[in-house]
Parts: structure tokens; C-alpha cells; sequence
């Protein structure tokens, strides 16, 4: 594991925790987008299938776990425990713009045409867009939480430093991986809109908020 | 192998 793999997986564990505490706390789901949520679990849940098939190590096995259940316990709180708090008016992109192609490119350019394979590159897929309803339920209200604003650049830091593992372990070990390449790379761009006033208006202790 | 190297990642 290389330095960017590592500060990525606790990036990445860093924002799926702040939004659960971040919910938790206010015991309000105001301003996140349950469909992006229901999206991460199912891109967990398609991808992690292979903890029933092979055994890497106690670390990947533990983090899986832990992303798998922690988005879990997300959607409850967004649907269930604090539904009242839930925006859904808000929350309205169209998921199945999103999981209908994603699913028919899973079928069309995998590695190998068998179903945990097909449901692996499904996930790789998804999760590149999984964001879109989140940053479409920002631009529709034209703001967010300064706590929401640092989940999602955790997120996409993630991401963004993924890319740097992918170039460390094509030089050093001769590996990369096509399929997740491309759709990292999409995901990461997605984000970039987002940096940009991350970085401009949330770290000089603004509020982020849109020109209507 | 490759799938095994794929999967190590999260």
C-alpha cells in the first residue's frame, strides 16, 4: 500500500463518518440527498461481494466492512429515524439516469462477462456519478452546510488521490486497471466545479452559497 | 493475479 492509497482509505472513511456525526448530532438530514446515499450503498454492496470469495487482508476486509455498514446505517437515518428532516422535494434527480446506462455499461465493458464481475465494474461505474444528486440538491438550493462542504471534499480528495495511487502503481508495480481508471477520472472531474469554491469561499470561512 | 490486485483496492 503506498502513501496515496492510504491517505485516500481514511479520506474516504473521514467522510462517510462526518456525515453520519453530522446527522447524528443535529438529528436532521437537511441538505443531504438520500439518493446519493441509497447510491453509495449499492455501490458498496456490488462491489464488496467479493468478501464472500476471497480474503486479501484483515485491513481491506475490515474497511469494507466498515463503508458497507456505515452507509447502511446512513440511509436508515435518512429514511427512517430522521425521515421528518428529509428534503425530498429537493432530492429530485433522476436516479434511474444514472443506474439504467451505468448498468447497461456494466454488461457491455467489464473484464469478464460473469455476474460478480459485471456487478464489480456496475459499482466502479456508479460510484463516479453517485454524487450527482448531492451536487444537484446543492444547486437547486444554492447552498450548503459548511460541515456538508467538508464531506464532500473529503470525498472527493479520496478520489483525487486515487488517481495518484493508480500512477505509483503502474510505475512501480506494473498494474493498472483500465475500467477503474477512466470512471476515477470522471469522478474526480465532477468534483472539480466543487474544489473550486471549497477552496475560494468555505476555507476563508464562508458560507457555500451559489449566485442564483 | 490481476483480479486479486483489483480487489485489494476499496
Amino acid at each position: 500500500m503506498n502513501i496515496f492509497r492510504g491517505i485516500a482509505d481514511f479520506s474516504h472513511l473521514a467522510a462517510i463518518i462526518i456525515l453520519l456525526h453530522k446527522i447524528w448530532k443535529s438529528r436532521s438530514c437537511a441538505g443531504i440527498s438520500g439518493k446519493s446515499q441509497i447510491l453509495f450503498a449499492i455501490v458498496f454492496t456490488t462491489r464488496y461481494l467479493d468478501l464472500l470469495t476471497s480474503f486479501i487482508s484483515l485491513y481491506n476486509t475490515s474497511m469494507k466492512v466498515i463503508y458497507i455498514s456505515c452507509s447502511y446505517a446512513t440511509v436508515y437515518l435518512i429514511y427512517m429515524k430522521f425521515r421528518a428532516t428529509y428534503d425530498g422535494n429537493h432530492d429530485s434527480f433522476r436516479v434511474e439516469f444514472l443506474v439504467v446506462p451505468v448498468g447497461g455499461l456494466a454488461v457491455l465493458i467489464n473484464h469478464d462477462f460473469a455476474l460478480l464481475e459485471i456487478l464489480w465494474t456496475f459499482s466502479i461505474y456508479l460510484e463516479s456519478v453517485a454524487i450527482l444528486p448531492q451536487l444537484f440538491m446543492i444547486s437547486k438550493t444554492g447552498e450548503a452546510e459548511t460541515i456538508t462542504t467538508h464531506y464532500l471534499f473529503c470525498l472527493g480528495l479520496y478520489r483525487a488521490l486515487y488517481l495518484f495511487n493508480w500512477i505509483w502503481r503502474f510505475y512501480f508495480e506494473g498494474f493498472f486497471d483500465m475500467i477503474a481508471i477512466v470512471a476515477g477520472l470522471v469522478q474526480t472531474v465532477l468534483y472539480c466545479d466543487f474544489f473550486y469554491l471549497y477552496v475560494t469561499k468555505v476555507l476563508k470561512g464562508k458560507k457555500l452559497s451559489l449566485p442564483a | 493475479s490481476q483480479e486479486l490486485l483489483r480487489h485489494d483496492e476499496l
